[in-house]
């Protein structure tokens, strides 16, 4: 575990408990895409296949229950929560989300670690990540103004992934076998997505005013 | 040391 990773770890779960609060606080899912939290609840079962049968550390396992657990109540929140479900932007979430699926596990089967069951939804769920940001991005596009806690969640996590370049820079220079080539380049798109909205996020700060995402 | 498909990160 190095400074950069627990950063990116703790970013990542900032994003979730801002999500979660602005859920629960304001029972609104309004400016939330969710097909973004369904594609990040998949992204998590699908990397954490190893939960029961490798124990890395308390830690490890700790923190991903809690991604696990939240992004599946999160997508049950916005189905079926009676007051919540209302505010779900369902005609602005059109995202036709099952080419991201498709090209992510069609990529994970040609390019993965090993060829076994595990690796191969690893890899998938590297590759889903990295664009399971887009129906969210598109969203708010379209919603045009963004609320704080929507603008706070996607700038957490779009920051978490940029802790873990630095990580993978730092595990490189100091760990002579680290090759995580998967990650790191899944990592730089992933991060590359969120660039015009850290710049009009960075903008809307800079101005004190309202993110506006040109449509 | 750790073989490649050992995964310790999230």
């Amino acid at each position: 575990m190095n400074i950069f990773r627990l950063a990116g770890d703790m970013t990542h779960l900032i994003s979730v408990l801002v999500l979660l609060l602005k859920i629960y606080a304001t029972k609104s899912c309004s400016g939330i895409s969710l097909k973004t939290q369904e594609l990040y609840a998949i992204v998590f079962v699908t990397r954490y296949l190893d939960l029961f049968t490798d124990f890395i550390s308390l830690y490890n396992t700790v923190m991903k229950l809690v991604f696990i657990g939240s992004s599946l109540a999160i997508v049950w929140c916005m189905r079926y929560h009676r007051v919540v479900r209302r505010s779900y932007d369902r005609e602005l979430d059109t995202f036709r989300y099952w080419i991201l699926l498709g090209v992510s596990f069609i990529l994970a089967l040609v390019l993965h670690e090993k060829f076994t069951l595990q690796e191969v939804f690893w890899a998938f769920s590297i590759y889903l990540e990295a664009v399971a940001i887009l129906p969210q991005l598109v969203l708010l596009q379209r919603s045009g103004n963004v609320d704080n806690l929507a603008g706070q969640y996607v700038f957490f996590l779009g920051a978490y992934r940029a802790f873990y370049i630095l990580n993978w820079i730092y595990r490189y220079l100091t760990e002579q076998r680290f090759t995580r080539w998967i990650s790191c380049v899944s990592g730089l798109v992933q991060t590359a997505l969120y660039a015009d909205f850290f710049y009009y996020y960075f903008i809307s700060w800079k101005n004190n005013a309202k993110l506006q995402l040109p449509a | 040391d750790y073989d490649d498909d050992y995964h310790d990160e999230l």
